[in-house]
């Protein structure tokens, strides 16, 4: 049947009653990105650089909880994580709690290529990444307003949310649901 | 969290997940993204990477159990991508995931999930709630 592609940014609560200022920018990145990963394929890139190239550029969109843009601990502070397979081989990486690389997809690539090890996290991944030459930044790269406010309504509310759970008002109960 | 998946003509697949994680979560914490067989996942069969609530996510070894129903029981890409979703509690989980002859699912049991997807005969989308 072909090539063919399949990309997301995220799933939960999204209200249909999204703005517009918020839905735009967000499926204008969508097509931008489907776009990029077509013309990939269809100049005969493997589908691992495929994948790297086009969840490095949702990495590097704000509108999206990855890269530039993640959401917040409860400590305010950035931690995350990606992964990466290959099907044929199996061949694959992953990486956690990383602060400052700026597309951790990149770093689960190198972890998987010259590491004898499939998961790398937190201290380990971040001075693997230096040694490697992976970019890095500043953690003030990775935090929106719009994230120290979402960060604000859930404790607000005791809650640990998903990517695009609305915020609700105050509930009684375990803080670890959704 | 952000994800893709490709296939090429030859049917050699690929997938790729990468996240922030929750908001307010704690620190230190691991979700299904970087857990191989729970967010993410390739094979011969297929390529699949999922959002939603980590902890339901790896509970449910998502991403594997896709291509495990393929391989098991025999099931479409479609089919066995819908019905491991819905083998999610409501409201916890979606997915985008590919097979090596080019089929493309993408359920989800959120109130919507930020998808695109193209395939070589010609179809494209992009959406974020149902369709239908």
């Amino acid at each position: 049947m072909g090539w063919a592609i399949a990309l997301h940014g995220g799933a939960g609560d999204i209200p249909v009653t999204l703005a517009e200022e918020r839905r735009a920018p967000r499926e204008a990145t969508l097509g931008r990105c489907l776009s990029l990963g077509v013309a990939a394929l269809k100049a005969n890139q493997a589908p691992l650089d495929v994948v790297e190239l086009v969840v490095r550029e949702l990495e590097n969109c704000p509108h999206f909880n990855a890269g530039k843009g993640s959401v917040l601990t409860t400590k305010g502070t950035v931690e995350m994580e990606a992964c990466i397979m290959d099907g044929i081989t199996k061949n694959c990486g992953a990486v956690s709690g990383v602060s400052t690389v700026v597309n951790p997809i990149s770093l689960a690539r190198v972890i998987m290529e010259k590491t004898p090890h499939i998961y790398l996290g937190f201290d380990g991944a971040e001075a693997f990444a230096r040694e490697q030459g992976v970019e890095v930044a500043e953690t003030s790269h990775f935090i929106t307003q719009e994230n120290v406010e979402r960060l604000k309504q859930a404790k607000g509310a005791n809650r640990v949310q998903i990517d695009y759970t609305q915020p609700i008002s105050a509930v009684n109960g375990d803080s670890q649901i959704g | 969290t952000v994800g893709c998946v490709a296939v090429d003509g030859a049917g050699n697949l690929a997938a790729a997940t990468s996240t922030g994680g929750l908001v307010n979560k704690m620190a230190g914490r691991i979700g299904d993204t970087p857990v191989v067989g729970a967010g993410t996942y390739a094979n011969h069969l297929c390529a699949v990477s999922a959002t939603g609530k980590g902890e339901f996510i790896i509970r449910a070894t998502v991403a594997r159990d896709v291509a495990a129903v393929m391989e098991y029981k025999g099931l479409s890409l479609k089919e066995a991508a819908t019905y491991v979703i819905d083998s999610v509690p409501k409201g916890n989980a979606g997915l985008v995931a590919v097979s090596a002859n080019g089929e493309v699912a993408m359920p989800y049991n959120t109130t919507g999930m930020f998808r695109a997807c193209a395939t070589e005969d010609g179809y494209s989308e992009v959406g974020i709630w149902d369709t239908e």
